[in-house]
């Protein structure tokens, strides 16, 4: 068994999730937010046998889009003091997915 | 070391956080979304020792109940028409658990 | 590659996720409850590359401190009572770290 912990926008995980019910993939949604750029984000957890993994995947690959980005970050100065910086771009990716081993799922 | 995460229903949820804090297990709480029904539930992260494994088990199972649920899905048109379809019952399980190795548990 | 799942104080989030940014190092933040204590706290997960392990352990321990907390647990009777106990001091640990291996990160 693997456990995917897929992280993905929130702007593609409403039809990600119509996507991967369909061929009866299970999932429990997260709101999570991403560490850089401090916005909400969508992270996916689904436990499924090896066999369905490139499966799912294809799934992710087929909705999830990269965008970009444009922020002025702070720069936080040594004593307390914010500057701001130049504007610069940031490419979001479309999903960040981690694979781990699962030794056993359990339906209680 | 195994890491647990045990997805419940909310309604179970307070009284499984007590049946596990009274023989001193320690979990942390999320507040998540069922990928399919989209309703509110809770899931549990628990780093325990191997041995503790069944004895956590023993919990979910003793408290975590399986409840039927009447829906009535919209079925998703091909040009974005929505259909409602007829209302079926779906069974959510008392628990879904996943167990991992864990390579460490630190405290800093 | 590793996963690390990270649970510390909220007084120390906004500073540890600066720390954690600043040499690249990149996380999903999710907001979580302690399962005793029941008040909120922060968990970052974090996939990184072996070697840089021991890198960000050091960050989380250079930023977050452990504390203590004075609580009056309700005590739970056996017929729906709650009894207030004596007041009891709680240490809250700086950081509850997991390290799991991952087989994959995959970015899409
Ligand atoms: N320390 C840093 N220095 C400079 N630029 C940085 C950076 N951390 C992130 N970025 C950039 O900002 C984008 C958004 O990152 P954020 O952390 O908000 O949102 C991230 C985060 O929530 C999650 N993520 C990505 N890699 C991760 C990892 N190794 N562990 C945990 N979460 C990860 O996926 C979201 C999208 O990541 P993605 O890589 O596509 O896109 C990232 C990356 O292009
Ligand atoms: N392999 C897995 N990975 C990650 N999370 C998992 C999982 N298996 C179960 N869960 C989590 O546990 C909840 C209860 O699942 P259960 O299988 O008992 O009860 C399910 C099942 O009877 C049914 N169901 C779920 N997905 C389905 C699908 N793709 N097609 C048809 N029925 C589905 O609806 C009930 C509620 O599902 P919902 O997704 O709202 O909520 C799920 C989900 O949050
Ligand atoms: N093995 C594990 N698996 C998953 N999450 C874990 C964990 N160990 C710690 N945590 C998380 O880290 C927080 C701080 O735990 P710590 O052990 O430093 O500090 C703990 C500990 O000193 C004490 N405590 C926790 N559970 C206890 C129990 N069952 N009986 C007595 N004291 C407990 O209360 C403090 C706050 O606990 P709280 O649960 O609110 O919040 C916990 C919980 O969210």
């Amino acid at each position: 068994m693997k456990l995917l912990i897929a992280i993905v926008q929130d702007e593609d995980a409403g039809e990600l999730m119509q996507k991967l019910t369909r061929p009866g993939f299970q999932f429990t949604k997260l709101a999570t937010t991403g560490g850089f750029l401090r916005a909400g984000n969508t992270t996916l957890i689904m436990g499924l046998e090896d066999e369905r993994l490139q499966e799912s995947l294809d799934c992710i690959e087929n909705i999830c889009k990269s965008r970009k980005q444009l922020i002025t970050p702070p720069i936080m100065g040594g004593a307390g003091e914010v500057y701001l910086s130049y504007p610069m771009e940031v490419t979001i990716g479309g999903a960040t997915v981690f694979v781990l081993d699962m030794e056993q799922l359990i339906k209680i």
